[in-house]
Order: C-alpha cells, then sequence, then structure tokens
C-alpha cells in the first residue's frame, strides 16, 4: 500500500481539488484507494457529496475511541473510500501536541488497512500543522500543487525550508514532486512561473499538468470527481495522465 | 478611525488581493491607510515587494517587547502603511491561548494610532484561529472574498457559526459583508453562485465586485496594488468602486 500526501500550505492551490481528482483517476484504472480528508474544513468529502459531520473521524481514531476502518465510507466515487473530514478534525492539533510520537499517529493507524487498499490519498488543510506533518510521515510521496503567482513561489521555498527542519526533528523525508495546477499557455506570467519551476534546483515538476478549467469548479459543485462527470474533457484526461505519472512512480499495482 | 478585517477561513478567495488593492484604492483617494498582515506566510506584505522577515511584528507587540508603531513600514504603497507578516505570527496562537482578554489584544494595540489613520486593513490567515478572531474583534466591518466555488458557500455558512460562537463568547458582533471575487459573467456557475449569495438571507453582498483577471496576479509578482501598476483597468475601476463603498460604509473622511 503506497501513501501520497498532497500539501501545500498555501490556501487555495488545488490540493482539494487534485486529491478528489486523482484518486478518482487512480480508481478508474482498477486501484483500490483510500481518499483522507484531513481538513476540518471537509472539502475532499464536500467535493464528493458527502457533507462535512460530526460523524466520528480521524479525531477520535487518534484519541483511541474509533478504529480508522469504522470511520471509512465505501465508494464515495467509484472505487473511491473517504475517511471523511469533520468538525472534530480542528482539536487534533491540541490532542496530539504533548503526546511522544505525535507525528506518527496517522502511518501507525494506516498500517492497519495494508491488505484493503493499493493507495492511500490524504487531502492536507493550508497550514503545516500537525495534521500535515503526520500527513507528510506517513507519505511515500508528497505532491504539492502550484498556482502560476509569486505566493505560490514564495510558499514552495517555505515549505522545502519546513520540511528540512521535520527531517532533523523527525527523521520525515518523504519523496516530493510539485504538479502545476491551473495551468495556461495562453498568459504569459502561468508560461514564465511554470518554466522557472521546471529550473528548480532541488524539487521536480510532474510530467502531467492541470489546465485552468472552470469544468473543475462545475464538478465540485456536483458532488462529483471530473473524470466522472466528463470522462472525455481534456481536464479528465490531465488527471488521467497524472494518475498514471505516479501509478509508475509508486508502483502501483 | 475605522478598522476593516479581511476574512475567509477558505483558502485563496482572495483575502491578501482584497486587502493590497482595497488599501492603495482608499490611499489613491486621500485616506491615510494602515494595512496590516496577519498571515504568518507574509503575502500581502509579499504582493507589495516587502518579503516575509523575522523583523519583529506582531507577535513581539503581542508579547509587550515592541510597540505597535515601532513595527510599521511606511509607504509601501502610495499612502500605505504595512505591518509586515512575520513568521513569528505562528506563535500568536500559543502566546495568547491562556491569556485573559486574548480576543481584545490586537483592538488595544491598534487604539494607539487612532490619531495616524483613518483607516485600517486587516488581512486574515486561512483560518479561524486566534488571529482572526482578534481581528473580528477589532473590525467595525469584516468583508468577507467569496469566489465562485461550492467550497466558498460552505465556507460562509461555517463562518456565519463561528461568528454566533464568538459573538456568546467574546461579545464580538462586526458588521459583515460579502465581497464577490473572481467574478466572471461568461460562466454559468459565476453568474448562478453570485445570483444564490445575493440572495442570502443573513449577509449582504458589496455592489462593487472584483472581476477575475490574471493582471491581478501579474500585479501580485511585481509587487505592486494594480490601481498602481495598471491604473487604468477594468479591475482597478472594480477596486475604486469597492473602496468608495466601503468608504461610505464606514464614513471614512
Ligand atoms: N485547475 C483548476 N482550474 C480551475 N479551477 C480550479 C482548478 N483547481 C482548483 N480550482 C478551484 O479553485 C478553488 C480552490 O481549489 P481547492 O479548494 O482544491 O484548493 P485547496 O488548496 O484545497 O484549498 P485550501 O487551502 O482551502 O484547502 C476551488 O474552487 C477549485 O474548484
Ligand atoms: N479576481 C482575481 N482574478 C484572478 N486572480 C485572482 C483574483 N483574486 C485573487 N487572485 C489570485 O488567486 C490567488 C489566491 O489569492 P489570495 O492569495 O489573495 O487569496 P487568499 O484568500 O489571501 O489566500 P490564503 O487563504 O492563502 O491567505 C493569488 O495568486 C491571487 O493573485
Ligand atoms: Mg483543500
Ligand atoms: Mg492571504
Amino acid at each position: 500500500m503506497k501513501v501520497v500526501a498532497i500539501v501545500n500550505q498555501k490556501g487555495g492551490v488545488g490540493k482539494t481539488t487534485t486529491a478528489i481528482n486523482l484518486s478518482a483517476a487512480l480508481a478508474q484504472s482498477g486501484i483500490r484507494v483510500l481518499l483522507v480528508d484531513m481538513d476540518s474544513q471537509g472539502h475532499a468529502s464536500l467535493g464528493l457529496g458527502t457533507p462535512v459531520s460530526d460523524l466520528p473521524g480521524l479525531y477520535e481514531v487518534f484519541k483511541g475511541s474509533k478504529n480508522l476502518r469504522s470511520v471509512v465510507r465505501k465508494d464515495v466515487s467509484p472505487g473511491v473510500d473517504l475517511v471523511p473530514g469533520t468538525i472534530s478534525l480542528a482539536a487534533v492539533e491540541h490532542l496530539l501536541a504533548n503526546r511522544k510520537g505525535r507525528a506518527h499517529a496517522l502511518r501507525r493507524h494506516l498500517a492497519g488497512l495494508r491488505k484493503l487498499y493499493d493507495c492511500v490519498v490524504l487531502d492536507c488543510p493550508p497550514a503545516l500543522g500537525l495534521l500535515s506533518v503526520n500527513a507528510l510521515r506517513a507519505a511515500d510521496l508528497a505532491v504539492v500543487p502550484v498556482e502560476p503567482s509569486l505566493y505560490a513561489l514564495d510558499g514552495i521555498e517555505r515549505l522545502l525550508e519546513t520540511i528540512t527542519l521535520l527531517e532533523a526533528q523527525y527523521g520525515i523525508k518523504p519523496r516530493l514532486t510539485m504538479l502545476a495546477n491551473m495551468y495556461d499557455t495562453r498568459t504569459r506570467l502561468s508560461r514564465e512561473i511554470f518554466k522557472a519551476l521546471e529550473q528548480h534546483d532541488s524539487l521536480g515538476l510532474c510530467k502531467a499538468r492541470i489546465r485552468n478549467t472552470v469544468r473543475l469548479r462545475e464538478a465540485a459543485y456536483r458532488g462529483m470527481a471530473v473524470v466522472e462527470m466528463a470522462r472525455s474533457s481534456k481536464v479528465a484526461d490531465d488527471f488521467r495522465a497524472l494518475a498514471r505519472e505516479i501509478g509508475r512512480r509508486l508502483d502501483l499495482q
């Protein structure tokens, strides 16, 4: 079982959109996928038609009152199971703050699901707190969506600094890759920024890129993955290409 | 002196873009403006050409080792002074957590600047922690940028719930208004979502709307407000209209 964390402390770069559609595209190619919504705002859940709830979730699992399998919702999208984002996630920071092994909680609980899934996708919140740290610790690969803006470029450098600190503090060293999102060949800023990112000296860029299209917002609005709602669209091709690329990198199936 | 908080726990909806350009547009009409970057990622500062630093900032002010005036940078944009976002802001949550009056720290410190500025604009991070709570407590008006997506609609309801809790807990009751951002008349989803928001039963929508345009990303990339970089562009008109509308609501000047 391989684990992919979708991480970026910058808000609104497309972490949730990537987590949802990568999960659905992997599942369409026969891979058994668990999507874990690690944001108390519950957007991965919402974008697949499952509203945020006060049902038990990761918080209750970390607290020890539920096991991880019992909070899984089956088939929120064909072939995709979901651990929903719950309001109680907001209290995880506090719960784990003084615990020994606080960065390893997610990894330990995921180990119990090894036989059930080929791939786990983790959707992280816009912060580098304990939830994102747990995701990075559990991950075989961390995918960092970037949008064509100054803030995204700056965010990458900050993320790399944080990852260096995490390595020193917790021994965390996931493989990292950037993913170009909201890619628009017609605007010069987009071409310029992604060209600069291609030449980054310590971080690679996925070959697959996700184009800027209102279809992604429409799909979320209807609670479906775009590879399900608009199977033959160009952006569905983008996500299938991403799924194949990540599948090869992680040796899935 | 009036205080405007730009708040929304959803990431990437345009809080920073609004804070920067509203500040610059107000200043262009002769209003003395202080922009306070309340995000440890320091994007309001970055978008005006002032990189995030480890210089003293709000954290040191709340800690008592600096007064607010001493951390102000003058004229980062014509007529706009800035309290820069600093890495140390990340520690404010922890610093204030157990203090009495933890929601009022910002309001107290801002009071000392009453004679120097007509308007203070607060750029909040994508979370409803103590920094956003302090901003809401200090604010005469809270502006909530919304983008045309399901997540934005859901975010609004969550924000309203939180504001109700804050009122019970701290007596916070700012006037609230939404601002349509990334407005695109050509896409049906955008028209549909903003039409739904116009009819919200407890929250109004500003008359001014900010259109979806790459110019805003270009301006941030060049460290300038768009009303300075592209004075006669349509989106500069949008921000000047917003500045006039907010100026009237708050009786500025
Ligand atoms: N390639 C794209 N083209 C058009 N819209 C997109 C694209 N990717 C994401 N979006 C839209 O941009 C908005 C932000 O995306 P999303 O919520 O996935 O980002 P996020 O990084 O998860 O945000 P947060 O930091 O709040 O968790 C959403 O409305 C989404 O539908
Ligand atoms: N009206 C618009 N048209 C086009 N791009 C926009 C618009 N508003 C904001 N953007 C761009 O969208 C991205 C996100 O905007 P911004 O950083 O202002 O959001 P934010 O709410 O402050 O994010 P965070 O939650 O991370 O603080 C930026 O790259 C910005 O330049
Ligand atoms: Mg998200
Ligand atoms: Mg911001």
